[in-house]
């Protein structure tokens, strides 16, 4: 059986938020090492890979492969009943009909319970070969959103340059074109503003910033957020969280012209 | 205009 016990709420509330308008239906796949989700959106642009750690748990629990199939939008209705800074446990046996949540307030003087029932999902895996970007750049995920807002509401698409003078976001839109060029920054007071490029060699891409607008849903999740970028292949938009779990968005460039 | 890349053309089904 699963027993994971988070000790606030908020991390699964916010995970949940982050990709509930991009995928609706998929599986919790809980094992030994915590709990794990791959699921593309239905256009097949966009994939999300989330892994919540056994390390993020106290406890965690799961001595055997167990598929949780959950509908988002049903579960977003129940994690709406707890609050940020509620204990949240999650129970279900091994072959679980239903998922039973426990919301327990902090000073303990008000327990919740919920069951949830589960649906057969039948989800096709894809296999993600490791890959060594040719840039990678690591930002404050609040700068990376406000980037993403400000070209979408000129254009649908945006091509990301990483080259040795920067990092360029650039659109090209019917009432006109905007760029936004980054460089290294090194705050060493607060680490969470640096700006990162690490960089092998030049790539340009092109992407839907809809869907970029979308992964940026997870911005709560951690200050700071890492793209990984290679020509012809997908980008990795990349939200690390505590305990080695973390959020992972792939979207596929643009091809052709 | 360019079209939209298929993230299974890019990730192989397990």
């Amino acid at each position: 059986m699963l027993e994971a016990r988070l000790e606030q709420a908020q991390l699964l509330k916010k995970v949940v938020d982050a990709i509930k308008d991009l995928v609706q239906d998929c599986n919790f796949d809980c094992n030994d090492s915590g709990i794990a989700l791959q699921a593309m959106d239905n256009s097949h642009v966009a994939l999300v890979s989330m892994m919540l750690k056994a390390e993020s748990f106290n406890p965690f629990r799961c001595d055997r492969n167990i598929a949780i199939g959950l509908n988002l939008v049903s579960l977003t209705k129940v994690l709406r009943a707890a609050q940020n800074e509620d204990i949240l446990t999650l129970k279900a046996e091994d072959a679980p009909d239903s998922l039973n949540l426990t919301f327990e307030s902090s000073d303990k003087d008000r327990i919740s319970e919920y069951d949830l029932k589960l649906m057969d999902i039948d989800q096709e895996h894809l296999g993600i070969p490791d890959t060594d970007y040719s840039a990678t750049i690591s930002m404050p995920s609040a700068e990376f959103k406000r980037i993403c807002t400000d070209l979408m509401a000129m254009s649908e698409s945006v091509t990301i340059e990483a080259g040795k003078d920067g990092i360029k976001f650039a659109c090209n839109g019917d009432i006109g074109n905007g760029s936004i060029t980054l460089r290294t920054v090194q705050d060493v007071e607060n680490k969470e503003n640096n700006i990162e490029i690490a960089l092998t060699e030049p790539v340009s891409l092109t992407f839907s910033l809809k869907y970029l607008v979308n992964f940026c849903k997870a911005q709560n999740l951690s200050k700071t957020v890492k793209l990984h970028i290679s020509n012809e292949v997908p980008l990795l938009v990349e939200y690390a969280m505590e305990g080695g779990s973390y959020l992972r968005f792939y979207l596929a460039p643009k091809i052709g012209d | 205009g360019a079209g939209q890349g298929n993230i299974m053309s890019f990730f192989s089904k397990k």
